[in-house]
This record gives structure tokens, C-alpha cells and sequence, in this order.
């Protein structure tokens, strides 16, 4: 059981990143910090983006902040200049 | 929003390819649609231009899509993307081909997606208000209802202003459309290497050794020239005229020389003469002709005074264009004649029609 919450847990987690790399330039801000900072700044993009949408602000990733990445969308940045 | 959008008002688009999904008719008129959305609220206008580079390039693309630097994602997931107003991929917009769009039932819908996309063409980035057309994520509105919010609006008109003033439109279709079959025109002239069509407010230009076609307001180029002009010629001298009413303008490149309008008048014309219907000047014998109801006047640009034993009836002197004309123009010496919706090429040295066309014939539509 735990192996298979281990996998569901990676796959969330591997989704969320992608999201915030496209949507919230998390790739481009996280690209030169070490591990730990890289976690906080990951909790800082997921707490922008549940702002954004105008979600409970937790930084956690919650079933309505996951169901929001998983909502068909445009494929323009939310923060920053999208040109 | 992006400032400072697109420093031109009058937008060309072109829609470079289709999706399977829909119908090419239904693919234009959703995309015709998600442009009017805007221009409804702003004094934009959109030409759809066949060939070229248009401001607003429109694309069905799937995964890593040439010098695009964003791709898609397969199904579901990124629909489309666009850029704001600029040079090269500036302004322009990709839908997602993996996506199975509709005009109207499950899928999704094109005109919604297209809208919303435009916006970005337009300078606009995404609104955090649900109720907003540029909410980042895709909401199944009914596409019969406008879905412009008012956050949409306050964002488009922060960067283009309002609509023009109600008053200033004019009566009848704002913006004629290049390839209208029943596209007619005011007043036709060379200008250099270029050639002027003239309609309304508006003027398209081509040149002859390139496919561009532009589209512009008459005011862009010359604020002093009112609209609705209803004649005009290039002379020997590197000049164009413009006439409306018994005025007339004397161009040279893009100034208006001082001192005018005058009145036609002038030119040799008696009381009686109003207003010229179109004018062409010959450029082999430095002759214009100038075209007044059924009657045509010749004029003789060395002497700048009009011939003795004219007028003659327009029938006589060029036969077979019919009683009256509405433009013409001189190009590799053969006239061009347009009357409503056709266009006649005219052999003035054997005095016949070589050939009867589409007056937008000059737009490769």
C-alpha cells in the first residue's frame, strides 16, 4: 500500500511541478537553488497560484488546488510577462 | 495588460491552416467572431489577408511546433497560447490540434478558446476574476452570449481606449473586407510603386513586385484628407490629386501640400461641374481623363488646361465600359475601369476591353 501512495504521491508532485514551471516560472527561479530552498520556493508558487485562483492559500497540494492543475486551460503564464 | 499594444489600429490576420475538427467555414467564422469580440470595444479593425505575414498569424499546432517556444501538451491539458502585440511572433496564435474542437457541443469550443487567445494577441494577460474571459482556464460559457466581462473591458480599453465615437461611425458597414465579391470602390490611383484603393475611411495598398497587402485609415497617412473621397490620379510630376465634391488635394508623397483643397474649378471645369467620378491620367501622352457622370473631360497636364471638343460622351470615347464609371487607374499602360463590382481592362491604343474582372482582382483572394 505504502508503495503505491509513494508512487501517487511522485506522480502529484511531478504534475504540479510541471504546472508551475509553465505557469508560475517556478523552473526558471528554482534552477540555482540547492534542495531545501528549492522546497520552500515550491510551496511559495503553489501558495501564487492558489492566490491566483482563489484557493485556501495552504502552499499544500490539496484536492481543489490539484483539480485546478488539472483543468484544461490556455497555455499563457499567470504571473510575469508572458511575452 | 502589456503596454503599449499595437502602435496600428488596423490588424491583419491570417488563419494559416485548419483544423479536421470543423469545417473551414466554421473555423473563419469562429475566428472572425473571437476578433469582432474585440473590436466591438476598441477602435481596432481586422482584415483577414489569403497570402503574407499578417500581424495576427493563426495556426492549429500539436507538440513542439517549429521556432515556437512554448509546445503543447496532447489532449486536454494547454489548448493554445499566443503572444502579445509585436514583431515577428508577436501577436500571434496556436491552438492545439490534439484538442477535438467544436462550433457547438462536447469538445471545445474554438470561438471561446480563439476570444480568450486574441486577448494575448491584443496585450492582455490573464485575469484572476472567474467571471472573465481571460480567466486562465477554460469555462464552457454559452457561446451565443457576449463573453466579454467588464474586468475583459476595463484591461482592453486601459490599452486602446473605447470604440470611436458612435457619432464619427459612419452610416453602413464600418470596415469593408477585402474579399467582399461586392467590394466596390471610391477612387483607384497609382502612387509610386504602389497602387491605392480608396473605400470610406479606408485605403488598401499593394505593391507591384510584392504580395503584402495593407490596410490602413486614410487619416493614418494623411489627417487632413476627409473620407469618402470620390476620385483620384497620380500626374506626371510624382503628385497624386484627390478629389471630393468640387474640391480638390494635391499630394506629394505623404504631405498635402499647402494651400489646398481648391476647387476644381480651377482645373478648367464649368459651374455646372460638381463632382469628378474618377480620374486616370495617361502617362504615355501626359493626358488625364476625368470622368463626370456619362461625360468625359480630357486634360492636358503639360498646357494644365483642359482640351477643346470635350466633353464626350464617356460611351463614344471608350467604348464598351458602359454609361459611367466609379475609378480608374493607369498600370503598364493599360487603364483599369471600375464600375460597381467589375473592373475592365482597357488597351487604350486599341481602344478595347482586353479583359472584365472582379474588382478585387488586385487582392488574390
Amino acid at each position: 500500500f505504502p508503495t503505491d501512495r509513494k508512487m501517487e504521491n511522485e506522480e502529484t508532485m511531478q504534475l504540479a511541478q510541471a504546472y508551475l514551471n509553465q505557469f508560475y516560472s517556478l523552473e526558471i527561479e528554482g534552477s540555482q537553488l540547492v534542495q531545501s530552498k528549492n522546497r520552500s520556493l515550491i510551496d511559495g508558487k503553489i501558495r501564487e497560484m492558489q492566490a491566483f485562483f482563489g484557493l485556501a492559500v495552504t502552499g499544500k497540494l490539496d484536492s481543489s488546488t490539484l483539480e485546478v492543475m488539472k483543468t484544461p486551460r490556455c497555455g499563457v503564464p499567470d504571473v510575469g510577462q508572458y511575452g | 495588460y502589456t503596454l503599449p499594444g499595437w502602435k496600428k489600429h488596423n490588424l491583419t490576420y491570417r488563419i494559416v491552416n485548419y483544423t479536421p475538427d470543423l469545417a473551414r467555414a466554421d473555423v473563419e467564422e469562429a475566428i472572425r467572431k473571437g476578433l469582432d469580440v474585440w473590436s466591438e470595444v476598441t477602435p481596432l479593425t481586422f482584415t483577414k489577408i489569403p497570402k503574407g505575414t499578417a500581424d495576427i498569424m493563426i495556426a492549429f499546432r500539436t507538440r513542439v511546433h517549429g521556432r515556437c517556444p512554448r509546445y503543447f501538451d496532447g489532449p486536454l491539458g494547454v489548448l493554445g497560447h499566443a503572444f502579445p502585440p509585436g514583431l515577428g511572433l508577436g501577436g500571434d496564435t496556436h491552438f492545439d490540434e490534439d484538442e477535438n474542437w467544436t462550433k457547438d457541443g462536447p469538445g471545445f469550443n474554438l470561438f471561446l478558446v480563439a476570444a480568450h487567445e486574441f486577448g494575448h494577441s491584443l496585450g492582455l494577460s490573464h485575469s484572476n476574476d472567474q467571471t472573465a474571459l481571460m480567466f486562465p482556464n477554460y469555462v464552457s460559457l454559452d457561446p451565443s452570449k457576449y463573453p466579454l466581462s467588464q474586468d475583459d473591458i476595463s484591461g482592453i480599453q486601459s490599452i486602446y481606449g473605447g470604440p470611436p465615437k458612435a457619432t464619427a461611425k459612419p452610416q453602413g458597414p464600418t470596415v469593408p473586407h477585402a474579399c467582399d465579391p461586392d467590394l466596390t470602390f471610391d477612387a483607384v490611383t497609382t502612387f509610386r510603386r504602389e497602387v491605392m484603393f480608396f473605400k470610406g475611411r479606408h485605403v488598401w495598398r499593394i505593391y507591384y513586385d510584392i504580395t503584402d497587402i495593407e490596410f490602413e485609415l486614410i487619416s493614418s497617412f494623411w489627417p487632413s484628407l476627409p473620407a469618402d473621397i470620390q476620385a483620384a490620379y497620380e500626374n506626371p510630376k510624382d503628385k497624386i490629386l484627390v478629389f471630393k465634391d468640387d474640391n480638390f488635394w494635391m499630394i506629394r508623397g505623404y504631405a498635402v501640400l499647402p494651400d489646398y483643397p481648391k476647387s476644381i474649378h480651377t482645373l478648367g471645369f464649368p459651374r455646372h461641374v460638381k463632382k469628378i467620378d474618377a480620374a486616370v491620367c495617361d502617362h504615355s501622352t501626359k493626358k488625364t481623363y476625368f470622368f463626370v457622370d456619362i461625360w468625359c473631360w480630357r486634360y492636358d497636364e503639360v498646357s494644365q488646361t483642359m482640351d477643346r471638343g470635350y466633353p464626350q460622351r464617356l460611351v463614344t470615347y471608350f467604348p464598351r465600359i458602359g454609361l459611367r464609371v466609379d475609378a480608374a487607374f493607369q498600370h503598364k499602360g493599360f487603364f483599369y475601369f471600375f464600375r460597381r463590382a467589375k473592373q475592365f481592362e482597357y488597351d487604350p491604343k486599341a481602344k478595347t476591353i482586353t479583359r472584365m474582372m472582379k474588382t478585387n482582382t488586385w487582392f488574390r483572394c
